[in-house]
């Protein structure tokens, strides 16, 4: 089901935290928006191979609702 | 299972630890107990033992904590992040810490979170396993709501905890020492003699060998019950699963566990209603339903919600019937037909399976509908049975799907 734009912002905001925390994804500021994006599928990717899930670099519903389950702070991968 | 960069792990066999504060959520003996359980857990298959120390520092410093607490990784508030812990090494290496507004619980609840639990994931990481991407594993990075009865580490973290470790040396999984509580001393010599008060045995000690699975093609191998799956076929023996699937040749070996992880292992019966995408599963009096992984809610429920009497106390196995829709449960010499479509069983059951059922032994161990075929097994044998005529084909034996 399609995701309201608000929510979709937060649910935007918190993927980048997790990934932050958990996959070393370190956002840098850059002037093209469209790298930013790619660097956080890039970690999108990674995360949905760690987890089994269907590799699409997209943040869908499966992958936001592992992003939100209860987990341990220790990351799943480091660089 | 993964370990950290640059393989950190413990250079001795004797590690202390120390219980800095405590959760209000618990009784303090409780907080002790799941503590003590989470370090035999991994003392059960490697040679380390861990020592239980009141002062001072200790390899192991475990403490609660909310928010900030000192550390680059702070605690995030209810949910999210529930603990963390530091690979192994001095001053901060080793430590393991809870968050403290999270809801400890000693028991497996879904309120809360099981510390013993969560603790034998952090402890983990105190030993140097990183995480897992093994879906069931213990060292999984996300919280499991499981039976915790009788918990036993997933394979994957004991091939883990070994390459760092190794096994345990034969007589050295003894349980852990300072268990129950001492008084406080500076530091318990690590020769000390093991004591445990004859007050406080250790009540729930974790086998130190799972038990091993038997071969494939083991001659004398039977099976507690089988079932389809999405177009796969399980069988199911004590806590392993044989899975038999057209995407893949080979038999592929899992555990309930990795798949069911809140299902006890041991199934009487199982059996797929296929157009409803649904698997029942029958443990002694009771039943489950999943779909895929998930577990329907409201279940169990008690095999009486069926229409079986309340003599029958558990069921042998169970095969549904495609094509009439029916259910056949076998319970020792006898049968029951349940009507899918009506949701109850059919007038004239129980029957006699050898009235039935020419040249088919009793019980049933388990019982398997396919390709038109019911497979009714029978200890090491399998009756091929034409479902219509309910005729018997041919026997073969139990494990004759594994290509042997």
């Amino acid at each position: 089901f399609p995701v309201a734009p608000e929510k979709e912002k937060e649910d935007l905001q918190f993927a980048k935290k997790y990934l932050e925390s958990f996959y070393d994804f370190k956002e840098e500021k850059t002037l093209f928006r469209a790298k930013d994006l790619n660097q956080m599928s890039d970690k999108i990717r990674e995360m949905q191979s760690f987890f089994g899930l269907e590799v699409t670099g997209e943040l869908n519903h499966k992958t936001l609702d592992i992003m939100k389950q209860p987990r341990c702070g220790v990351p799943d991968v480091r660089s | 299972y993964s370990t950290f960069p640059h393989t950190p792990t413990w250079k001795k066999e004797d590690v202390t630890y120390r219980i800095l504060n405590y959760t209000p959520d618990m009784l303090q003996a409780d907080v002790e107990e799941a503590i003590a359980r989470a370090f035999q857990l991994w003392s059960s298959v490697t040679p380390l033992r861990f020592t239980r120390v009141y002062n001072g520092q200790a390899d192991i410093m475990i403490s609660f904590a909310s928010g900030f607490h000192n550390d680059f990784y702070s605690f995030d508030g209810p949910g999210g992040t529930l603990a963390h812990a530091y690979a192994p090494g001095s001053g901060i290496g080793g430590d393991a810490h809870f968050d403290e507004d999270e809801n400890w619980t000693k028991f497996t609840t879904y309120s809360g979170y099981n510390l013993f639990l969560v603790a034998a994931h952090e402890l983990g990481h105190s030993l140097g396993l990183s995480h897992s991407n093994v879906f069931g594993a213990l060292m999984y990075p996300t919280y499991m709501p499981v039976d915790t009865r009788d918990y036993q580490l997933h394979q994957d973290d004991i091939d883990g905890i070994q390459a760092l470790y190794g096994p345990p040396k034969e007589s050295s999984a003894l349980p852990t020492k300072a268990f129950p509580p001492q008084e406080p001393t500076e530091m318990i010599p690590a020769e000390a003699p093991t004591e445990t008060s004859p007050r406080e045995e250790p009540t729930e000690t974790t086998p130190s060998k799972p038990p091993q699975r038997p071969d494939d093609c083991d001659p004398h191998l039977t099976f507690d019950a089988i079932t389809t799956l999405r177009g796969e076929t399980l069988f199911f023996k004590d806590r392993y699963v044989w899975r038999k699937s057209p995407y893949f040749s080979e038999i592929e070996h899992d555990t309930i566990f990795s798949f069911w992880p809140s299902l006890i292992a041991g199934f009487d019966a199982a059996y797929e209603v296929d157009n409803k995408d649904r698997v029942l599963f029958f443990k002694d009096d009771q039943y489950w339903a999943v779909s895929g992984y998930s577990i329907e809610s409201g279940f169990p429920r008690p095999i009486q919600n069926l229409g079986f009497p309340t003599s029958v106390r558990k069921i042998d196995a169970a095969a549904h019937d495609q094509n009439t829709k029916r259910t056949y449960f076998f319970v020792g010499n006898k049968y029951w037909s349940f009507n899918e479509n009506t949701q109850s069983m059919e007038r004239g059951y129980p029957r006699k399976i050898a009235a039935d059922f020419q040249g088919i032994s009793h019980p049933v161990n388990a019982a398997l509908q396919k390709n038109g075929y019911f497979y009714i097994f029978h200890g090491s044998n399998q009756y091929e049975v034409d479902i219509k005529k309910k005729k018997l084909i041919r026997i073969m034996k139990s494990n004759s799907w594994f290509d042997c």
